[in-house]
């Protein structure tokens, strides 16, 4: 049978005016790792959650995009992951919301989905499931990323009216996805 | 926001979304990619999606589920369906971003209304097809 892995790492206004050659390099170069790790999965008889399991968590452990390591930070400077996993064959699924100290937030879905008889658990509840479940637990400060705490910092002085517009318009500014701010 | 979808040797579909969510997020704020239906669905008989973008419209217009009862119930290829939701419905409403979809024949749907999105995939052509921009 074919198989077939398809990811994406967000979308936003991306464009080639605000990625240097060097960026774009680094982010095709961390998309052809999950794609080819997860692929090595469906080649070798894996199922599809565990190909998209592997795929995600490469791209939760690289700073370069907004989820786990690099994720963005809340109005109170702390980063809060959402993540969510569906089984076509079962139609199970499982989520997890405003998760702080769990590594991978997918893993934690996944166990939602095939150790629960729940579909969404969220905040310290599903912090308490997950390392019921033996995830690994990481500190708040694991997903730090400087890039994304200053992306904040110029948000918030915006906000306050101590930043001029033109800072929106940095090349920085355009790895926001699509330009959307609590 | 990242996700990946996949169809296995055995034919089976799946769909995950993984996200750090909203810069300056306040109120205990939730997006799209927890909710199943909207920034993530799998289902053999139709397809599998995880979307990516600006989540109060993907979870209004419950994008990743309307793609898939787009193929089942008006018989939409995943392309038509993909692009309709995401270059119509959504755009018409200023939500900005983006999906990827693959139905049980391993046809593939990457539609975006923002300027780039990261994206890619791998088949049994063997080498790994990665995309940024438009």
């Amino acid at each position: 049978n074919k198989v077939v892995l398809v990811i994406h790492g967000g979308a936003g206004t991306i464009t080639p005016e605000n990625m240097t050659p060097e960026l774009e390099r680094v982010y095709r170069q961390k998309l052809s790792e999950a794609l080819e790790k997860g692929y090595a999965v469906l080649e070798r008889g894996g199922t599809s959650l565990q190909a998209i399991t592997t795929a995600i968590q490469i791209m939760e452990e690289s700073p370069l995009f907004n989820a786990g390591k690099g994720a963005v930070f809340t109005s109170e400077g702390r980063n809060e992951l959402d993540a969510s996993i569906m089984d076509g064959k079962t139609g199970q699924a499982g989520a997890v919301a405003g998760v702080t100290t769990i590594k991978s937030p997918i893993l934690a879905a996944q166990a939602v989905m095939q150790k629960s008889p729940h579909v969404m658990l969220s905040g310290t509840g599903a912090e308490e499931f997950a390392k019921e479940q033996g995830l690994e637990q990481v500190e708040n400060s694991y997903f730090f990323d400087q890039r994304r705490h200053d992306q904040l910092k110029r948000l918030q002085q915006l906000e306050q009216g101590k930043d001029k517009e033109g800072s929106l318009k940095d090349p920085e500014w355009g790895l926001f996805e699509g330009k959307k701010f609590g | 926001t990242v996700g990946a979808i996949a169809l296995d040797s055995q034919g089976n579909l799946a769909a995950g979304t993984s996200t750090g969510g909203m810069t300056n997020k306040r109120w205990g704020r939730v997006g799209d990619s927890p909710i199943i239906g909207a920034g993530t669905y799998a289902s053999n008989q139709s397809c599998a999606v995880s979307a990516t973008g600006h989540g109060e419209f993907f979870i209004r217009n419950v994008v990743a589920y309307d793609v898939a009862a787009r193929m089942k119930y008006q018989g939409l290829s995943l392309q038509q369906a993909a692009e309709e939701v995401v270059m119509k419905t959504l755009k018409e409403q200023g939500g900005e971003g983006g999906i990827i979809a693959l139905d049980n024949k391993g046809n593939i749907a990457m539609p975006f209304n923002t300027p780039g999105m990261y994206r890619g995939y791998m088949n049994q052509k063997g080498k790994p097809q990665v995309f940024i921009f438009q």
